[in-house]
């Protein structure tokens, strides 16, 4: 089973068109291996990006480096998959 | 589960679960609900349809599709959850009476088996179709990517290893295959609505192109009301709009293919976000989720049986 320890999902709140492309930009590139909740379209809407561990230091200087505002939407994605299976297990027991 | 009271549904739960509710539903509402199997995904897995129906032959009907992308838990939860409603408030609820004396509803509550599957055992990200990808290592397709609309056109992906791979050609999907032969064969369908997660949107056609769809002011507004019915429940924010301007381009979508054969009131819904959980939305939520989309989805209903064409 696939496991996501250490994976963050990081909200950007693009503040303009500029940084939308810079967003978009790394949405092409596929080696930084992102997986895009919500894409880079207009600053009215947050860009969702699930970053494998082994990338969110250079995700996050990029995002530094243009000055484009991001907060930690999940710390850990895997955490939350354990709750909610263990929630299910749970359930499935009841 | 032998009585849906039993039934939890504020939780999360595996394939044959939901299949197997389903049983328990047709069983308690034989007059009303049946369970059709429209056909079988890739990995061989059936396809159920639950159809509402008070009676008639091939009546004007409301078609609903959930968790075409398998990541998105909560919208496949809302879908067992919805059928419920349906079934215990038809001899009560006096709007639902009418649209079910004269229509009838069908509900594809897991409309991608496989990945449903795939993500509740393997891969809790999965997203696409299980299908493989001659000729490359990466499996499966976006099935919102693979309708005979705009099919091919921008933001699709022509990369197998895309989460958004549109697919060898529109309808390569058995999936997707499926649907379109139901519909078609029908040929009775005046809604179709699809149920994504998250991002908290209602929206119409079109996604292949940014120009208007003809009936763009009669959707805009529906749509509008609609989602003022889903925020008054719990002051939930939805945005309206079509998909072009709202999200992105995206070509190949279902409502796209739906509303060009001629399915006036398509619509796409994005359901609840808190902002803090995405795919992962906590079982707690899954009640609160679908009883504030019931309201918007009612009104749909409401709005397509009064308004005949």
């Amino acid at each position: 089973e696939r496991l996501f320890t250490g994976d963050q999902v990081i909200r950007v709140d693009a503040q303009s068109e500029e940084q939308i492309k810079l967003l978009q930009i790394l949405e092409s590139e596929e080696k930084w291996n992102l997986d895009f909740w919500r894409h880079p379209v207009s600053t009215e809407l947050p860009v969702d990006v699930r970053v494998p561990r082994s990338h969110l230091g250079a995700l996050k200087e990029y995002l530094n480096a243009h000055s484009i505002p991001f907060t930690v939407m999940i710390d850990d994605v895997q955490e939350l998959l354990d709750q909610e299976k263990a929630e299910m297990r749970e359930n499935h027991i009841r | 589960q032998h009585n849906t009271r039993d039934f939890n549904f504020g939780a999360y739960h595996p394939l044959e679960t939901i299949y197997s509710w389903m049983d328990t539903l047709v069983d308690q509402h034989p007059n009303l609900v049946t369970k059709l199997e429209i056909g079988r995904s890739y990995e061989n897995r059936p396809m159920y349809v639950l159809k509402f129906s008070t009676g008639g032959t091939n009546r004007p009907a409301i078609w609903m599709d959930l968790g075409i992308h398998s990541r998105e838990w909560v919208s496949q939860a809302t879908g067992v959850w919805t059928a419920n409603k349906i079934a215990t408030d038809y001899d009560t609820d006096a709007s639902l009476i009418a649209v079910l004396k004269t229509m009838d509803i069908y509900m594809l509550i897991v409309a991608n088996p496989d990945g449903y599957v795939f993500s509740h055992t393997s891969d809790r990200m999965w997203r696409k179709t299980r299908s493989p990808n001659s000729g490359s290592v990466c499996v499966g397709v976006d099935p919102n990517r693979n309708w005979d609309a705009g099919f091919g056109g921008p933001g699709a992906s022509t990369n197998p290893c895309s989460e958004t791979y549109q697919g060898s050609s529109a309808h390569s999907e058995i999936e997707v295959k499926n649907i379109v032969n139901l519909i078609q064969s029908h040929g009775n369908f005046k809604s179709f609505i699809s149920v994504h997660a998250y991002s908290q949107l209602l929206m119409y056609p079109y996604g292949y192109t940014c120009r208007s769809a003809a009936d763009q002011a009669e959707l805009d507004s529906v749509g509008r009301a609609a989602v003022q019915k889903l925020t008054s429940l719990y002051g939930t924010t939805y945005k309206v709009g079509n998909i072009c301007t709202i999200i992105y381009q995206a070509s190949g979508g279902s409502i796209d293919w739906s509303y060009d054969v001629g399915i006036k009131y398509s619509f796409a819904f994005e359901l609840r976000d808190t902002g803090r959980y995405g795919f992962i939305l906590p079982a707690d939520q899954i009640i609160p989720t679908a009883s504030e989309t019931w309201l918007a989805l009612k009104h749909i209903m409401e709005y397509v049986h009064d308004h005949p064409y």
